[in-house]
């Protein structure tokens, strides 16, 4: 069923994270992987860089830390 | 700590910078004193100073034409395709070592610059950017000047990680100062690992050691670790003890002869006060560890070699205290740093072990690592 607008809140608030700190290209970018597959990937880099635990799923303890200020270097350093 | 690839960093120890005026650079603080550009000026020195005390770097500055690093104060798009996004989230980026951009440090104006600990405090954003010009990427490690998140601490702002860091890359300071750097995160699976204080909170566990904590949730595998001051900034960088009062929900918090409660993310008003309204003496400057007793509605205190029995339906200490911890407690030694209370046990910290103890038989059942409760 379509997300809730929260949830897709969510989303599209760890999406832009996620391509702007940790390098997840956007639309066809992703040579060979779905974009699930990307997608979650990314949020279990994310999780282990920050030493949360890595699940690759948007809980509530990943999005908290995706709202707090920060710098804009991304954290992927490539 | 992290570097960029090909540990880039600037082939000379003088480097040069340049503050460079996009816009009207100042925000005026309604609530704070306005932040002059002499303050500007004064915070990005400090900045430089943090990095050049620790290694041979010397920082010279430009009024007019190219410097290695320069510095300006921009909004959303300002001119290198890297938007800012207004007011909180990124707050500002700089560039790797290299040509042109390269070193180049840019703020987002839209944020609120502060000189003290309100809103985003201006010389620890600029160390940390500054960080980056030098070569240094960001660091996992939270208590690091160089960790990504920000978060405000008064002490002096690099930790052993940072320095190592760009120590790696330029060497130390031939003429280095004393510096008191920040110890590095303290790590959960270390064998000699001791606890600070333990308590529950709303069914979590809290674990202070140093500067932070560990949350442990009952259906998280791994628990996470945060600065003490990023969550409760009122709360000193170090806990004596700590204990939960379910039925008041709230957390007290000991530090030397100072206590704190919590409700949740809350200071509760009126709070701070000292340890010795509970009705302990004068004589006790510290609590080493507070335990919560929900069946009978006691709080333990221990301090030294004693402990305290506080009735929380009264507020007032049990007559007859306080009492050796070896006679009472047998087993566990004669002094405790943390302690917990699960089902009718005991948890007694002490160094890098745990007493599992048995309220109704008064016995120790089972000793454990004291990180035995992060299954590393």
């Amino acid at each position: 069923k379509p997300l809730s607008t929260g949830e897709k809140d969510k989303e599209v608030l760890a999406k832009k994270y996620l391509r702007r700190y940790y390098g997840m290209p956007a639309g066809l970018q992703r040579a060979g992987k779905s974009s699930d597959t990307m997608y979650e990937e990314k949020i279990g880099e994310m999780q282990k860089f920050f030493r949360l635990e890595v699940t690759g799923q948007l809980d509530d303890d990943t999005v908290e830390l995706m709202k707090m200020a920060r710098c804009g270097v991304p954290d992927v350093a490539e | 700590y992290n570097h960029f690839p090909r540990d880039l960093k600037w082939e000379t120890t003088n480097v040069t910078f340049r503050f460079v005026l996009k816009i009207k650079i100042i925000r005026i603080l309604n609530y704070t004193p306005d932040l002059k550009k002499m303050d500007v000026d004064r915070a990005l020195r400090n900045a430089f100073n943090v990095w050049s005390d620790v290694t041979p770097l010397r920082f010279k500055k430009l009024h007019e034409g190219n410097a290695d690093i320069m510095i300006s104060f921009g909004a959303k798009e300002h001119g290198d395709f890297n938007p800012f996004d207004g007011p909180e989230g990124l707050l500002a980026h700089a560039y790797p070592p290299g040509k042109g951009i390269g070193g180049d440090t840019h703020f987002d104006e839209d944020e609120t610059w502060t000189k003290d600990d309100h809103a985003f405090n201006l010389f620890l954003v600029a160390s940390h950017e500054f960080g980056h010009a030098l070569g240094m990427a960001h660091s996992s490690d939270p208590g690091s000047l160089m960790y990504p998140v920000y978060s405000y601490a008064k002490s002096y702002p690099l930790s052993e990680d940072d320095i190592k860091g760009i120590q790696s890359l330029y060497g130390p300071n031939p003429n280095q100062r004393k510096v008191n750097p920040k110890p590095d995160a303290p790590n959960k699976c270390d064998p000699e690992l001791d606890f600070d204080a333990v308590t529950e909170l709303r069914g979590e566990t809290i674990i202070f050691k140093d500067r932070f904590y560990w949350r442990l949730h009952p259906q998280m595998h791994e628990p996470e670790q945060t600065l003490i001051k990023s969550t409760w900034p009122e709360i000193p960088n170090k806990v004596d003890a700590a204990y939960e009062n379910p039925e008041k929900d709230v957390v007290m918090i000991f530090s030397g002869i100072k206590m704190w409660a919590l409700n949740g993310y809350n200071l509760v008003e009126g709070y701070p006060k000292y340890i010795h309204k509970l009705g302990l003496p004068k004589k006790i400057r510290k609590i080493d560890a507070a335990v919560h007793i929900r069946d009978t509605g006691k709080t333990l205190l221990f301090t030294d070699e004693e402990y305290w029995s506080y009735d929380e339906q009264t507020g007032t200490m049990d007559s007859g205290f306080p009492q050796s911890i070896e006679k009472d407690f047998p087993g566990i030694g004669d002094e405790v740093d943390a302690a917990a209370y699960h089902y009718g046990y005991l948890y007694f910290y002490h160094d890098h072990l745990q007493f599992e103890y048995s309220y109704s038989s008064r016995k120790v059942i089972r000793i454990m690592r004291a990180n035995s409760i992060f299954n590393c």
